[in-house]
């Protein structure tokens, strides 16, 4: 089973043209979850980042001054809720 | 097992058995308007039902509506299995419905993708795609909503069996997409093709593959605005209407850009709700919610499509 332990899903608000360039480097080859897609200015773009590149990305945001939020924390702990919560349903 | 539908718990999420015990169940609750038709097999070889609206008549016509081709879009199946009772059980009751009902078919497919969906549920949550073996990679499986022959292989759509917007070798090379294609080609009276994914509350239109407007941008743009607003009404989830290629991006190999090419005018993609901080995890309490919204929009653009015949 695959587990999301400490990964995180960021939601970046591209505000430039600028920003957007600099955003498509982070493809979706690079191993990035993309949950939303197509960058703009009018929308944020949704991203599960894996544990073991959050830091990476966060830097790489915060050098191009890319503003970002923390959508979920720790996907696995909304993952485990949500598993208890159809197994008690199903109770 | 649910024992029938009045007590089965739509505002939780279930596995793929119990969704198709679930059809069984209303098949056998409604024996004169739906039917289980099993349009072919998965590549894992699950089989993949549709639930057949129709009061009687000879290759009516009729309106597509499918979810969860995206397989970890949870919110989509559930509020389909929602939409599938709820239709059945104002069917000769709410007016529209029982017109809308005796004058053309609804094809309700819960499950598109249901290896992907399987395997959302055994071993990872946040899978997408189908469950093909890509040869010559370690990879697994193709976006099935890049699979479609229309643009295939263009812009938004991947080469790269690991990437999640995988198009596959050549189009239609996915089974679940091909067993869809075979039905809309064999049957060739669909008026309307209603993909529903999640999340981001928008209503779109074709085309994906180009920005490029398509000739009949102006009339459908109209008809999404005004599902919209019935949907709206319910619980104001601010939604946004447009083509795929404008208001998300360029995406090629999308499902209804395939339908719109091959004449079913009303082709259209849902994009649902997740209004907060859960995106694809969204919390089973908002499965009715939103199921009762897009009902709402839904009903609105069929009501269209029954009174514009083409």
């Amino acid at each position: 089973k695959e587990l999301f332990n400490g990964d995180q899903v960021l939601r970046i608000h591209a505000e430039s043209e600028d920003h957007i360039h600099i955003l498509k480097e982070l493809d979706e080859d690079s191993g990035l979850d993309f949950w939303t897609h197509g960058f703009s200015t009018e929308r944020p773009v949704d991203v599960r980042v894996p544990h073991a590149s959050l830091y990476a990305v966060k830097d790489f945001l915060k050098e191009n001054n890319i503003p970002f939020t923390v959508m979920i924390n720790n996907v696995q702990d909304l993952l485990d809720e949500q598993k208890a919560e159809m197994v008690s349903n199903a109770e | 097992t649910e024992r029938n539908a009045k007590i089965f718990d739509f505002a939780a999420y279930h596995d793929l058995d119990t969704i198709y015990s679930f059809m069984d169940t209303l098949v056998a609750s409604h024996p004169n308007l739906i039917s289980k038709i099993n349009i072919g097999n998965s590549y894992e070889n699950r089989p993949m039902y549709a639930l057949k609206f129709s009061t009687g008549g000879e290759n009516r016509p009729a309106i597509w509506i499918d979810a969860g081709i995206h397989a970890r879009e949870w919110v989509t199946q559930a509020s389909a299995v929602w939409i599938a009772n709820k239709m059945a059980s104002d069917y000769g009751v709410d007016p529209s419905v029982t017109s809308l009902l005796g004058q053309m078919d609804v094809y309700l497919m819960i499950v598109t993708n249901p290896d992907g969906y399987s395997f959302t549920h055994t071993d990872n949550r946040m899978w997408r795609k189908t469950r093909s073996v890509n040869p010559g990679s370690s990879c697994r499986g193709t976006d099935p909503n890049r699979n479609w022959d229309a643009g295939f292989g263009g812009p938004g759509a991947s080469k790269n069996p690991c990437s999640d917007s995988y198009h596959g070798p050549y189009a239609h090379s996915e089974v679940e997409v091909k067993n869809v294609v075979d039905l809309i080609k064999g049957h060739g009276n669909f008026k309307s093709f209603i993909s529903i994914h999640s999340y981001s509350q928008l209503l779109m239109y074709p085309y994906g593959y180009t920005c490029t407007n398509i000739p009949d941008q102006s009339e459908l743009h109209a008809v999404g605005t005004a599902a919209i607003k019935e949907l709206m009404s319910l619980y104001n989830t601010k939604y946004q209407v447009g083509s795929i290629c404008k208001i998300i991006y360029q995406a090629s190999g999308g499902s209804i850009d395939w339908t719109y090419n091959i004449g079913i005018k009303y082709s259209f993609a849902f994009e649902l709700r997740d209004t907060g901080l859960y995106g694809f995890l969204l919390p089973a309490n908002q499965i009715i919610p939103t199921a009762e919204e897009t009902w709402l929009g839904l009903k609105n653009i069929m009501e269209y499509v029954r009174d514009h015949p083409y």
